[in-house]
């Protein structure tokens, strides 16, 4: 990647938040493994089932990652919540979008234990809805490919994502709003002077944003679906998240 | 009525008493 010494600090600063990928896969793989260790051999989980357990377990990293975050510390818990309760199923499409781009392969699904989910075989298991969900995170993981979006980026993404000023009754919405402003301008500071040719990268960068709020209120509402039909393994963080969402 | 969040609050409350 890149290494200008021009690139803005915060940015830099936005990127050191970042967890240590080998070491979130390798936990979420060890808490799924001892699960299954623990089940009988023979009650073996759906793939949806385990899709839930990667994706709550992946939460537990999300909220990890914001509490170290430069920023989200400095707020009280009231609004740190209302910050996550807003925007937890953004990061998650997010986090999984991202690491399609990074796996590059139209085919295939890079799972965050990383394991490798073949997408031929997904229609038949997944039921119409799931796989169309998949989809649309695949035309989304393409658009951000042929952007080049870097690590970099991303990190400021996410922050984009988890300070969104337009979340209601926060007690220090200002401070919300700044960093906002903030991130915003090292981001397009940062593509000006990273990809010095490529002049909307910026905005191409943050019309990806609106989608991916699209796709994760519909995987939302997917999620809801399931949950409503029992479908969905209680007592974890990803139902109550669920739940304040849409209390 | 918003439920709260017992979950999310421990975790992130944690760790931050002292």
């Amino acid at each position: 990647s890149p290494q200008l010494p021009s690139q803005p600090p915060l940015v830099l600063e936005l990127l050191r938040c970042d967890p240590d990928e080998m070491q979130v896969q390798s936990k979420i793989m060890a808490f799924l493994q001892q699960e299954q260790s623990g089940r009988g051999r023979q009650e073996k989980l759906s793939t949806f089932s385990l899709m839930c357990r990667m994706a709550d377990q992946t939460l537990f990293s999300i909220v990890e990652w914001a509490r170290s975050c430069i920023f989200f510390k400095e707020l009280k818990v009231g609004d740190q919540m209302k910050l996550l309760h807003n925007c937890w199923s953004e990061l998650l499409v997010l986090d999984h979008v991202f690491r399609q781009v990074q796996h590059g392969k139209e085919s295939s699904l890079l799972l965050v234990t990383g394991q490798e989910m073949d997408l031929s075989s997904m229609g038949s298991q997944a039921g119409v809805t799931l796989s169309g969900l998949v989809q649309r995170g695949q035309v989304l993981a393409g658009r951000l490919l042929t952007l080049q979006v870097d690590r970099r980026e991303v990190a400021c993404l996410k922050f984009l994502l988890l300070f969104n000023p337009n979340v209601k009754l926060l007690e220090n919405q200002a401070f919300v709003e700044s960093v906002q402003e903030q991130v915003n301008g090292a981001l397009l500071e940062y593509t000006l002077c990273t990809y010095p040719l490529y002049l909307d990268k910026f905005s191409q960068l943050v019309m990806r944003l609106p989608e991916l709020r699209a796709l994760s209120t519909q995987a939302e509402d997917y999620l809801c679906y399931k949950h409503l039909s029992g479908e969905v393994p209680c007592n974890n963080l990803l139902i109550e998240m669920l739940h304040a969402k849409r209390a | 009525k918003k439920k709260d969040n017992a979950l999310l609050r421990y975790l992130l409350d944690k760790d931050d008493n002292t």
